[in-house]
């Protein structure tokens, strides 16, 4: 099973 | 004062009907350079980063840095009412509380306008680093759009995978598995069926279908579509809008359990 990810885990909110 | 005339106005609807169901309400940033929208969907899964250079339009006027927030479905309603050649107008003026649209069909000679309130929204701005990917795929964006569309029946989890043998999409579900394999095509007379696949290491990477399908909304505006791809990285799927601009949809990865 894999797990939906999500963006914050990947750009910075400025 | 905000004033933007878009000979083909056809283009900007488009822009709308790719994005309105990813992200609802939205700011529309206009600068003396170009319009701009950067939002990411509800759930922060997908971002949208859309922009149209200034030099897309006839005439555009930007005496200071606005942001129009609009609901994206309100607009997609308007310009229903616009016709495939008509020539659209924006026009805000500069304590911005509401923006004015205008398609003018040169043929008929009519002008319709339309008024719309904006809305007050606070935007998140995103730090989108710049990255260099380790694989970028260049495709039809008809191929593509077929593709998601195709899987969707298998599951609703897409595997991509860039390896030297090619670029395969494959999606496994109740009824079994589904594989598609796309190998580098340069052949063909037309530069719009390429496929163009540059691989500086193998990457494998999950996405949900049902996101890769909303960014297929996009098609009309761009005949090729490019993928970028880095392991454990979001994916890029950008929709270049001739020189003028682009939409580019960053979709985060699904991760093993």
């Amino acid at each position: 099973q894999k797990r939906q990810s999500n963006l914050d885990a990947f750009f910075g909110l400025k | 004062m905000f004033e933007a005339r878009l000979a083909n106005g056809n283009i900007f609807k488009m822009i709308v009907e790719s994005i309105r169901e990813l992200v609802v309400d939205v700011n529309i940033d206009c600068s003396t350079e170009e319009l701009s929208i950067q939002c990411m969907d509800s759930a922060h899964v997908a971002l949208v980063s859309m922009s149209l250079s200034q030099s897309a339009f006839d005439h555009f006027r930007c005496d200071r840095s606005l942001s129009l927030g609009l609901n994206l479905p309100n607009v997609s309603k308007i310009f229903k009412m616009m016709g495939r050649d008509d020539t659209m107008v924006l026009k805000a003026e500069d304590s911005a509380d509401k923006l004015m649209l205008m398609f003018e069909n040169d043929k008929s000679g009519t002008i319709a306008d339309f008024e719309l309130k904006l809305m007050a929204i606070e935007a998140e701005q995103l730090g989108v680093p710049d990255t260099a990917y380790k694989c970028s795929i260049s495709m039809p964006s008809s191929e593509f759009q077929r593709i998601v569309r195709d899987l969707q029946v298998m599951g609703d989890t897409c595997k991509i995978s860039c390896t030297k043998e090619g670029l395969k999409f494959s999606a496994t579900g109740q009824i079994g598995t589904g594989n598609i394999l796309m190998r580098q095509n340069v052949a063909s007379e037309k530069e719009e069926d390429h496929v163009t696949i540059d691989m500086e290491e193998p990457v494998e990477l999950n996405f949900a279908l049902r996101y890769l399908n909303f960014f297929t909304k996009a098609t009309p505006l761009s005949p090729t579509v490019i993928l970028k791809m880095s392991p454990g990285l979001p994916i890029v799927i950008e929709y270049p809008i001739e020189q003028l601009g682009h939409v580019k949809y960053y979709l985060a990865p699904k991760m093993e359990e």
